[in-house]
């Protein structure tokens, strides 16, 4: 997976993810959007497949946005696994629960930090205002790391795949590194919903195992879009 | 790209039973196409022992997941016509690949 999100010179607040995973001839053709209704009104939207409760994609609309990445290697095989999913949250199920609950994006990210989840995992959560921007690098218990933008430092974006971001992707998977040339190439001012989707079709950004296409914004929720990625 | 489609966009009512919630959404696949997909992800994912296992927790989820989510996974294996262990399987398939 790589999410992004990214601040524009206004400081507008955009997110956007690919969803790379196996079995992309079977889940592209069960990538549904879903609105999740309460009282008549829509509470909170996400994408997911068809059969699978849990959300790696979703927006709280004028609250925050929010995307998972896998996190590999983090624990051992199925006998801690059991264990812990006696105790502790699935990670999907957490971003579902934070997009109901949390009032803004500081409760957001209190939220995703904190609570106990079965399996290590980067979550990547964008606000309504300037520098609301944050990648969770997540334990099984709480935090690893809390990585935020910091546009008064020229760090108008965060780029998440699957590798902890103070450590260098491995070389035959190095999608941050062709992501970060081109939202550098793209520059601060001319970053939307539109320049955020081809930075996200850049290769290997997109790739064989890219499911889906989402962007978000919280401050235009209606902006929502999700595109099922044919293979490229 | 113009080969890339919009996904279904589906409603999710959170004000109904659990069990239901996702009925109108399931309507809208093909349920033999369903569980074949569910039949090939769990098989390739899941080592054969832990089927059991998982199987004999589904009969107790509400005891260790939330209580809603429980529902709706009951919900779906009885729309899609699989074991409450093979629905529960389904939703841990993507943490399964971080282990």
């Amino acid at each position: 997976c790589t999410s992004i999100v990214a601040q524009d010179s206004n400081g507008t607040i955009y997110h956007g993810r690919n969803l790379d995973f196996g079995f992309e001839d079977y889940l592209r053709n069960y990538t549904i959007d879903v609105e999740f209704e309460k009282n008549n009104e829509v509470k909170y939207k996400g994408t997911t497949f068809i059969g699978y409760v849990g959300l790696w994609t979703g927006q709280s609309p004028h609250k925050f946005t929010v995307s998972g990445n896998r996190r590999a290697g983090q624990d051992s095989w199925w006998k801690s696994a059991i264990a812990s999913l006696l105790r502790g949250h699935l990670v999907s199920w957490l971003i579902r629960d934070t997009l109901m609950e949390a009032e803004d994006f500081e409760s957001a990210v209190l939220q995703l930090a904190k609570t106990p989840i079965i399996a290590g995992v980067y979550y990547i959560i964008g606000g309504v205002l300037p520098n609301e921007g944050v990648v969770i690098t997540r334990d099984r218990s709480g935090p690893a790391d809390i990585w935020q933008l910091d546009s008064l430092n020229e760090e108008w974006f965060l780029v998440e795949t699957n590798y902890d971001h103070w450590t260098s992707p491995p070389p035959l998977d190095d999608r941050r590194t062709p992501a970060i040339k081109a939202l550098n190439a793209t520059g601060q001012k001319n970053i939307n919903n539109d320049t955020l989707y081809k930075v996200l079709s850049v290769e290997p950004v997109l790739n064989v195992h890219t499911i889906y296409t989402t962007i978000m914004c919280a401050a235009q929720p209606d902006q929502y879009l999700t595109r099922i990625r044919m293979n490229p | 790209c113009a080969r890339d489609l919009a996904p279904p966009l589906v409603r999710v009512n959170l004000d109904t039973d659990p069990q239901y919630r996702w009925v109108p959404a399931l309507s809208l696949f093909d349920p033999d196409s369903m569980r074949e997909c569910l039949k090939v992800i769990i098989s390739a994912l899941v080592p054969e022992w832990i089927h059991p296992i998982i199987r004999s927790l589904a009969e107790e989820l509400e005891r260790f997941i939330h209580k809603d989510y429980a529902e709706e996974i009951r919900g779906l294996s009885r729309a899609l016509g699989v074991s409450v262990g093979d629905a529960f399987l389904l939703n841990l398939c993507y943490e399964v690949t971080t282990f």
